[in-house]
């Protein structure tokens, strides 16, 4: 519980996704995922949402250094802090 | 809307596009959601949803059903999903944006009677389909990149957005990654500029592929009519709905009314809240010594504190002027510092002072002025891009409201609102870019953003940002259509320029189409890098130039599409201030067909005068001398 209290939520943003690549989405995320953190279950536990009819990417509650891992993989353009924003 | 669009030249029926073709426009909007019950949402003589359509009506609580307006809705809350989530609107503001842009025509529309007409959408016979991404705790980036995702895959092809925050690099920022995504697929996604403004540097929403929209003034005015006792009359602004029901009422200040003792918080003359006594405030009009943002917005404010004291009226304060009309819980007027002093000196000069505020009254002016809270440029992120773009009516919108809103400022639902902000600004640009889409389906997004930019009319300001503040003016939707020519941008330029910005190739590669193979091929140094000054075939030409040194001198290239019928030839004119040189060169471009293209370039050099205060504000235009006027500003900033 303390280590999924310190995790937050990040986007891993990886591009433009192919057409109809929706489909294997999913798992392609949960397979780079489970590559960084080294475990498929705390991989499939800390994955919130994955993108993929048009933006290639996922939302998961990381920690500092697997988002450090993560921004090095080559498929990853960047992984960044989910915040909130403003209406104008 | 019961004056905005009139007030852009765009009268109700008379430029419609047809029905049929308008009806095949879909608007993604990316909001609090939609109360589908109001009747600017009302589908009568509305077909079936176009073909193209490929979106759901995700049903939920107070909102059951989509209509044949209403095509699609959808929400996300993917941080906090709850059994309860629904689309429907309890905010009020995405209802409010939503008619703005699309809302089909609902006569004798008014608050309270103030400001009545006929609320309408820029393009009525459009589709909406709604995008709920803000809840109670704000608008979350992967809430917002969910909606993109899902809208493109839908079929919409606009995006509006009215949401903003810390200005990041393009691959950080949730909307400009979004944005860009839907213009791959021919999508133009419009942007609020945001309200920290008059400060330079506070603009939001930077990426070139949106179009960032700068909030004006329209030409109606909101006052509110103070009378004392001793026959002055002085004129505040708010949206007061109420009607005098006595010809005077006592009147006392917040510093009169006071029951705090040495040591107590708060401070009564700013009327804060346990600061007055019930006894002395019941009844009377209070007079307030402070702006309403020190008490916490209207809502919340002195209007709310004397309400619940039973005062009969407040009149605040302003420490500085305002543009915003807002409504208040009981009669109110907001008033100039020097006026409140006027009515403080007579408080104190009387054993009775008394006060009477009138209902809310709409009277003209002088139009259009930037709001003075829309955000300004220049940008931090792409310094040579000139934000916001263009500017639209954002002041004091009359639309559509939700009966669901669980904060109201209002006495009683009402199915209408007041509201100000460059949110209400982006919906008019979007739906004047909606309009133009309707004319012109297979225009890129680029384009239909260049159509707007180029015919849109400067503004006369005193204001020293000059363009900073509204690009390149207020949208003229009417004129947009016919542009004659476009400054066009294809996505490999784009690319090109974020090379040229310093993004690296593996990661622009990974922006491209196709497998993941190919998606890894893109290498910046294999690819033409834009000339000139800022490296883009905007529709704008800028540059943030060096502090050090008074000469400048700056190079733009361009190239613009004929889009016009038939041969045209087109002469260059500048503006520039005196001694300022803006060379055009060729001066002359002529076109055989529509669809040709031309080259040219267009240098200006000269002498920053200290007058200028480090802003160079010159302009281009191209006239065919056959009504084309094909405008673009020139504005050099040099910081300190």
């Amino acid at each position: 519980q303390d280590e999924f209290d310190k995790r937050e939520p990040y986007i891993v943003y990886m591009g433009d996704a192919a057409e109809k690549y929706h489909v294997e989405a999913s798992e392609n995320h949960h397979n780079l995922l489970s590559k960084v953190i080294g475990d498929e279950s705390k991989a499939r536990e800390v994955r919130m949402y994955s993108y993929g009819k048009n933006i290639d990417g996922f939302v998961a509650r990381l920690l500092p250094n697997e988002v450090e891992m993560l921004s090095r993989e080559e498929e990853v353009v960047s992984v960044f802090k989910n915040t909130q924003r403003q209406l104008h | 809307t019961t004056r905005s669009w009139d007030f852009l030249g765009f009268v109700e029926s008379k430029y419609r596009r047809s029905e049929a073709i308008e009806s095949n426009i879909i608007v993604g909007v990316l909001d609090t959601g939609i109360y589908i019950d109001s009747p600017s949402f009302d589908d009568k003589g509305f077909g079936p949803p176009p073909a193209k359509w490929k979106g759901k009506c995700v049903t939920g609580n107070n909102l059951t059903r989509c209509n044949n307006k209403v095509i699609g809705a959808r929400y996300y809350h993917l941080k906090r999903p709850n059994y309860n989530d629904t689309a429907a609107d309890y905010d009020g503001h995405g209802t409010h944006i939503t008619s703005t842009i699309a809302g089909v025509a609902v006569s004798n529309a008014n608050l309270f009677g103030i400001a009545n007409g006929t609320a309408r959408g820029g393009v009525p016979s459009a589709r909406i389909a709604t995008y709920k991404v803000c809840w109670e705790e704000g608008c979350s980036d992967m809430d917002m990149l969910a909606a993109f995702d899902e809208a493109i895959s839908d079929g919409v092809d606009m995006i509006s957005i009215s949401i903003g925050g810390a200005s990041l690099p393009f691959f950080e920022d949730p909307i400009a990654i979004g944005s860009f995504h839907a213009m791959k697929r021919g999508i133009l996604t419009t942007c609020s500029a945001g309200n920290n403004g008059p400060g330079l540097y506070t603009v939001s929403n930077l990426a070139p592929w949106v179009m960032t929209v700068a909030a004006n003034s329209v030409d109606r005015k909101f006052e509110t009519v103070v009378k004392l006792g001793n026959g002055d009359t002085t004129t505040g602004i708010s949206v007061n709905g109420f009607n005098p029901k006595k010809k005077m009422y006592p009147l006392t200040s917040g510093f009169l009314a006071s029951n705090v003792t040495a040591g107590d918080y708060g401070e009564p003359s700013a009327c804060e809240p346990g600061t007055m006594g019930e006894d002395k405030v019941m009844g009377k009009v209070v007079y307030c010594e402070v702006g309403r943002e020190e008490a916490g917005g209207s809502s919340e404010g002195q209007d709310h504190i004397i309400r619940s004291l039973k005062g009969a009226g407040v009149i605040v304060q302003l420490l500085e002027p305002t543009d915003m009309a807002t409504s208040t819980l009981i009669p109110g007027s907001y008033v100039l510092y020097e006026v409140g002093t006027k009515i403080s000196d007579y408080i104190n000069s009387t054993k009775n002072p008394q006060a009477v505020i009138f209902k809310t009254r709409t009277t003209k002016m002088l139009a259009p002025s930037i709001a003075s809270f829309s955000a300004r440029g220049p940008q931090r992120i792409s310094p040579n891009i000139l934000k916001p773009d263009i500017s639209a009516p954002g002041l004091n919108i009359l639309a559509a409201y939700s009966k669901l809103a669980t904060v109201t400022v209002y006495a009683e639902d009402t199915l209408f609102s007041i509201m100000s902000g460059t949110s209400m600004a982006c919906p008019h640009a979007a739906a004047a870019a909606a309009y133009v889409k309707s004319f012109h389906p297979d225009w890129s997004p680029a384009a239909i953003k260049s159509a707007l930019m180029t015919t849109a009319t400067p503004m006369r300001t005193k204001d020293i940002e000059a363009e900073l503040s509204y690009g390149s003016g207020q949208i003229n939707p009417r004129r947009a259509i016919h542009p004659g020519l476009v400054y066009d941008i294809t996505e490999s330029s784009y690319l090109s320029f974020l090379c040229k910005e310093g993004y690296n190739s593996t990661s622009i590669g990974l922006l491209l189409g196709g497998s993941n193979e190919t998606k890894k091929e893109y290498r910046c140094v294999d690819h033409k890098q834009g000339l000139g000054s800022d490296g883009l075939n905007y529709p704008s030409m800028h540059k943030q130039v060096g502090s050090k040194g008074t000469n400048v001198s700056e190079t733009f290239y361009r190239t613009v599409r004929s889009v016009g019928y038939g041969p045209s030839t087109y002469v260059a004119r500048v503006w520039a201030p005196k001694g300022v040189r803006v060379e055009v060169e060729p001066r002359v471009m002529s076109f055989v067909k529509p669809g040709e293209e031309k080259h040219f370039k267009v240098v200006i050099d000269g002498v920053m005068e200290e007058a200028m205060r480090g802003i160079l504000s010159a302009s281009v235009e191209w006239d065919d001398s056959r009504g084309h006027l094909v405008r673009s500003p020139i504005l050099l900033f040099q910081a300190g």
